[in-house]
Formats: C-alpha cells, sequence, structure tokens
C-alpha cells in the first residue's frame, strides 16, 4: 500500500534526524485508559532534570494530555488527529518544526489510544513500548496481536488493582509470548511507582550512549 | 469519503430486512477489555429464553468471544477483520448468510475494541451502546469525542471496582453531557451484576414491539 511505504520513507528521514541529534525516541502505545499519560507524567518526574526531555502527544482531540505532560515543566507539543486514530511519521516530522528533539535527550511519543493502528505506522523511533492495564483482561495480545508483537517492552499497568481482580499476571504472559516470544515484560503501577526502578533501568539501558 | 457512502447504503439495505424479520440490533462499542462480552454474556442469561436471540462479534483475531457466548447457549458468528478496526456493513451482511437475524428477537453485534473508527461506520443496527470501564478516566468522552457523540446509552461498567479508584461518575457525566447533551447513562457491573434491572428494563423499552 502507497500509504505505508510513504510513511516509511518519512520514517527513516526521523530516524536519521534523530540519530544525528542523539534523541532516543520511544513510541509509547495501549488501548484507550491503560494509563501511558500517568505513566509518563510519574517518569518524568523520576528522570528529572538528569536529561533533556520532551513529549509529543497524539490524540483525537483535546489538549488534556500534553497540559499534564506540561504541568510537569517538560516542554510537550499536542497533535489532534481528528477522525484518524493514529500518529504517522509525517505528523513528527511537522511537530519537530514547533518542538526541538532535545539533544542527548528522550522525547517520548505517546500515541493515540488504540489497540490496532498505530501498530502499522513507523514513526522514526528506536522502541515501541506498549502498555496493557491488569483491568483489560489476559486475552488482548491474542486478539490485538499486530500490536504486542510489535512491542519491544510490554508494561503491565495499574497493578494496584491486583487484589481486587481476578487477573491473572501469568496467563497474560502466556498469551503474549504466543505472538511475541522474546518480548520483556515489565509489571508496573503508575500510581504507587511498584516497578519504576526496572522501568527507568530498561529507558537507561536502551538510550544510545554519546561517543 | 465513497467508502462511508456505500457502507450507508449497505446499511440502509440492512436496516430494512431487521425492520422486516422484526429483529432488535444493538451495536456494542467500547475501548478494549471495557468489558463487552463480559456483559454480554450476562445479558444473555438475564434475558433467557424469553426471547430469540443472535450475537455477532467483531475482532482482528481470534473465535475467543464468540466462544463465550456460544457457552450460553446462544448463536454467535465471529467475523475476523485482520487488519481492519472496525465491523462495517458489508461484513454484518455477509455474517447474515450464516447466521439468520432473528425473528422478533434481539441481534447483539460486539464491534471491534476501538474508540474511534467503530463509530462512523453504520451497521444498520436500531441503537448504538458504548461501554466505558470506570478504569479508563474521566476524560474519554473529550478525547474521544465521536464515539460518544454517536452514542443513544452509555454504560458505565465494573462499577465494582469504585471503592478502589480515585475515578469520578459525575465528572464523567459531565464531560460526556458536553460532546452528547442528552444522552442516557447508566451505572452497571458485569461481575455483579449491578444495575441489570435499569440495563434490561432499557432494552425492553427500545425493543420494536410486533404490531
Ligand atoms: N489504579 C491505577 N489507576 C491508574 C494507574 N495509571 C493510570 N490510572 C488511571 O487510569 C485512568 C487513565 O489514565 P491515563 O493516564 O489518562 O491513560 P492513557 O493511556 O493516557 O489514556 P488515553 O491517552 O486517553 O489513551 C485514569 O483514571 C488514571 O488515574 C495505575 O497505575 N493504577
Ligand atoms: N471488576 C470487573 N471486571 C470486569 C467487569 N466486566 C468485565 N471485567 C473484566 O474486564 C476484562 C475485559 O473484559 P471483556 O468482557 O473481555 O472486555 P471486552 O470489552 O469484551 O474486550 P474486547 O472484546 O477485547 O474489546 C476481563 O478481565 C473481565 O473479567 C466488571 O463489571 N467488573
Ligand atoms: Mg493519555
Ligand atoms: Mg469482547
Amino acid at each position: 500500500r502507497d500509504i505505508l511505504s510513504r510513511n516509511d520513507e518519512q520514517a527513516a528521514r526521523n530516524r536519521r534526524r534523530f540519530e544525528q541529534s542523539g534523541t532516543f525516541v520511544v513510541n509509547l502505545m495501549s488501548g484507550p485508559g491503560s494509563g501511558k499519560t500517568t505513566l509518563l507524567v510519574r517518569t518524568l518526574k523520576e528522570l528529572g532534570r538528569r536529561l533533556p526531555l520532551a513529549v509529543i502527544e497524539g490524540d483525537q482531540q483535546t489538549t488534556i494530555d500534553a497540559d499534564r505532560i506540561r504541568d510537569t515543566g517538560v516542554p510537550a507539543l499536542q497533535v489532534n488527529t481528528g477522525k484518524g486514530c493514529h500518529l504517522d511519521a509525517t505528523m513528527i516530522d511537522r511537530a519537530l518544526t514547533t518542538l526541538p528533539a532535545p539533544k542527548g535527550g528522550v522525547l517520548f511519543v505517546e500515541n493515540v489510544g488504540n489497540l490496532v493502528c498505530p501498530a502499522g505506522f513507523d514513526l522514526g523511533e528506536a522502541q515501541k513500548v506498549v502498555v496493557i492495564s491488569v483491568t483489560e483482561g489476559e486475552d488482548k495480545p491474542l486478539k490485538y496481536p499486530d500490536m504486542f508483537a510489535a512491542a519491544d517492552l510490554v508494561l503491565v499497568n495499574k497493578a494496584d488493582l491486583l487484589p481486587h481482580l481476578d487477573f491473572e499476571v501469568g496467563a497474560l504472559e502466556r498469551n503474549l509470548r504466543r505472538v511475541n516470544h522474546d518480548v520483556q515484560v515489565l509489571i508496573v503501577s503508575a500510581r504507587t511507582g511498584e516497578g519504576f526502578a526496572a522501568w527507568l533501568g530498561w529507558l537507561e539501558a536502551h538510550r544510545p550512549k554519546a561517543a
């Protein structure tokens, strides 16, 4: 399909640009309400002033998420997709004209809440992180396989709610391994901070180090 | 756009067919994991043998949801959309060649878990019911406005989890009324059965009565 190959060309241009500025770019995806913004707000506070940070937010409407990010002091740009259900590489290229990629730092891109289409659109990111919350059920990796197959890391969020659910983390992991055998999985809670040492460690380990 | 007008023509044909067979069709939509299937399983058991029932399930992959429905004894047909992120009127027309619309009964269509695209594709249904769970946040109606604006009824599900969350039902309703002023809202729990008398009452009140 023409759309995807044109998108891939723009994504490759974005990626070269990120490599030149030494910017580590993470594409954060999930269904609506899994906790992407809440996770980002805590992550940005924990990363603190150690690194230059920026966030590009994708939503159909509103600047609610970008406002939540800006409240932490980190620059954020809101992209509104209207009827569109995913971010694409051209939207990221356009966003960078207003929000420069942080040199030697981290750029988080929070995609539109959707477990289907965002999986197919490369933005030029270095890593794809998929968030799923324990309230959504163990079967999602099988029912929405493209998204979980594309993930470099899966964050299982809202672990603080486990005592109140019949959710079985082991069943989720077994289903996940059927569509993405080697993917790394971390159990976290954006509310309590559980699992954040491992998540911040993963970010640091995957961030390109300046030569 | 051609796709939508062709879809609307097929939806109109579907609707005429449903009117002729006296079938009440409900298009059930939500983000992934809000509880559509769990709600349906309890609803079908409560409706029991009073009415002829059938379910069309939409998912990217697997027959997991149709299997859960069939376990209740109600006929169900699984439509797999592959890379597609919504059901459309042609898929429903095709499904009806295998699963006849229940005469004088109720046909539930559980759409693909996605708060964006399904809102734009008329299937020929009589009513659109949107499910949102209390774990997804109060801001979703503002961020995914098309879906909530299209809703005839909103079911706020997983009410049993409210004691463990900071979620404010009033805030959700205020946000909802900004995009859909007159929509009806029911608070339910598919797990405990809370709110089901009102939900079953709503179904009965909207079901066309045979002349
Ligand atoms: N209990 C609990 N609730 C959480 C956690 N993380 C997020 N939430 C809640 O989940 C809801 C949705 O959180 P958001 O951060 O807005 O989710 P999101 O993925 O950014 O949503 P969209 O951008 O709209 O797709 C809110 O009510 C949060 O308070 C968590 O770790 N534990
Ligand atoms: N606590 C609680 N959990 C619920 C309730 N309804 C559903 N769940 C849980 O929510 C998860 C998802 O439920 P499903 O019924 O599969 O949701 P769905 O909307 O059909 O999901 P998709 O078809 O994949 O979009 C499962 O773990 C259910 O057990 C409820 O009322 N209360
Ligand atoms: Mg968000
Ligand atoms: Mg389901």
